[in-house]
């Protein structure tokens, strides 16, 4: 038997809303400490890694491990008909046939419940191993989406330089280039969330797909901040935090230069 | 432009 009830209903749709362009369907794997998922879009060029610990449940129990597989796109529209103020409530049994969510409105005179069917999906095994990264960017949200967005317009792969002088975006395209420098702000008087922060033990630079990037903002409303790990000849990971939750990541593979 | 990997290099557990 698995339940889980979330007090803000609203986020389960950031959730949803920040993966539906990448994969169309998951596994969702439930287990005692949390809810979980890992998946990559049929290109395999992208890795979705999102948890939602059981702590940040208003109330979660799961005898054991289910793995839950969704189609993506029903479960979005289903949720489109939660209020985001609403309480939502997971269900299924331990060999899931289908599942039930449950929406209760804020003030309760209102509460709708909805089964989906659950499919079989032979993952891929996957093993994202836990990697320290030699270059580490933390930068407000917004401004990453809005950067990205910028970039897109002008070329299709953006080049991430990452020096202790800071993070350096370059992309060319038929119009010309464009390159913008983000550099680390410690000693501004901005709130924590405003601030950028470089932690670097080594110079890195890669470049990667400016489309996939892109999809990945989907996750901005989420965090007031994003996190980007590199390694060199190592996917970048593009890391927004849940506040007392967990996290949605994304993982992308570098181009190599021909 | 440099050529697109896959992650299967990286993170698929053969």
């Amino acid at each position: 038997m698995f339940e889980a009830r979330l007090l803000q209903g609203g986020l389960l749709k950031k959730v949803l809303d920040s993966i539906k362009d990448i994969i169309t369907e998951g596994n969702f794997d439930c287990s005692p400490n949390g809810l979980s998922l890992q998946a990559m879009d049929s290109s395999h060029v992208s890795l979705i890694d999102i948890l939602l610990e059981s702590e940040g449940f208003e109330h979660y129990r799961c005898d054991r491990n289910i793995p839950m597989g969704l189609n993506i796109t029903n479960l979005v529209k289903m949720i489109k008909c939660a209020g985001s103020e609403d309480i939502v409530t997971i269900k299924c049994e331990d060999k899931p046939d289908n599942v039930t969510f449950l929406f209760e409105s804020k003030d309760n005179d209102k509460i709708s419940d909805f089964e989906m069917k659950t499919m079989t999906i032979d993952d891929e095994h996957l093993l994202v191993p836990d990697q320290t990264y030699t270059a580490v960017v933390k930068m407000p949200s917004a401004e990453f989406q809005r950067l990205c967005r910028d970039m897109a317009a002008i070329g299709d792969t953006v080049n991430i330089s990452v020096t202790k002088e800071g993070v350096r975006f370059s992309t060319t395209g038929d119009m010309g280039t464009a390159n913008i420098t983000v550099r680390p702000n410690p000693s501004g008087d901005q709130k924590e969330e405003e601030r950028t922060e470089v932690q670097i033990t080594e110079p890195v630079s890669a470049g990667f797909a400016l489309r996939y990037l892109n999809s990945f903002t989907k996750a901005t409303p989420l965090s007031p901040t994003v996190t980007l790990g590199m390694v060199p000849n190592l996917p970048i990971v593009v890391e927004y935090k849940i506040a007392d939750m967990g996290h949605v990541r994304y993982y992308l593979a570098p181009k190599i230069e021909d | 432009e440099g050529s697109q990997e896959t992650l299967d290099f990286y993170f698929l557990d053969v």
